[in-house]
């Protein structure tokens, strides 16, 4: 799936 | 990441920390809204998902882990370990009504109709009001202790970063993303009253 939202950020 | 991101969880880490180890020193949890860290909880496991079907980095799992540890086990002191200690009656602002609106709002406004993404959603939208509660719970009681006015004042501290952070992220990486920012805006300026409060009488606030 192609990441939609920054899961990086916390 | 950025200094700002980085000082913005850290910030973060140290309004939680301080938070456990209020309650866990004092052993009482007096002046803490139960509602408003059960609404921190339901934040960081509906956020946090990814960890299950993604890795980005060990700093990114570590800090995931220790928020959603910690969230737990402040519920879990407030209402267990140190319950005789908790101020129900003050603690009265409705759950239901934050959590629903919220639902429906990630529901109709996301960037991607998928599961994981509408609980991230409804996690940053959760997040800007999460504090309502203890706020709702200071402002009956008229007061805050100390060091409950320290873990706030981190608390807003992080978010209000993380804003400096995506001013950083656009103007250098072209990267923002509209749900976050106006949610962290909300957040943010829920907390400028108690800025304003912390900033000049300082620490200890009685209304």
């Amino acid at each position: 799936d192609e990441v939609v939202t920054d899961k990086d950020e916390l | 990441m950025n200094i700002f991101r980085l000082t913005g969880d850290l910030s973060h880490l140290a309004a939680i920390i301080i938070l456990l180890l209020k309650i866990w020193k004092t052993r009482s949890c007096a002046g803490i809204s139960g509602k408003s860290q059960i609404l921190f909880a339901l934040v960081f496991t509906t956020r946090y998902l990814d960890l299950l079907t993604s890795f980005i980095s060990l700093y990114n799992t570590t800090m995931k882990v220790i928020y959603i540890g910690c969230a737990y086990a402040t519920v879990y002191l407030i209402y267990m370990k140190f319950k005789a200690t908790y101020d129900g009656n003050h603690d009265s602002f409705r759950m239901e009504f934050l959590v629903v609106p919220v639902g429906g709002l990630a529901c109709l406004v996301n960037h991607d109709f998928s599961f994981l993404e509408i609980l991230w959603t409804f996690s940053i939208y959760l997040e800007s009001v999460a504090i309502l509660p203890q706020l709702f719970m200071i402002s009956k009681t008229g007061e805050a202790e100390t060091i409950t006015t320290h873990y706030l004042f981190f608390l807003g501290l992080y978010r209000a970063l993380y804003l400096f952070n995506w001013i950083w992220r656009f103007y250098f990486e072209g990267f923002f993303d509209m749900i976050a920012i106006v949610a962290g805006m909300v957040q943010t300026i829920l907390y400028c009253d108690f800025f304003y409060l912390y900033v000049t009488k300082g620490q200890g606030i009685s209304l």
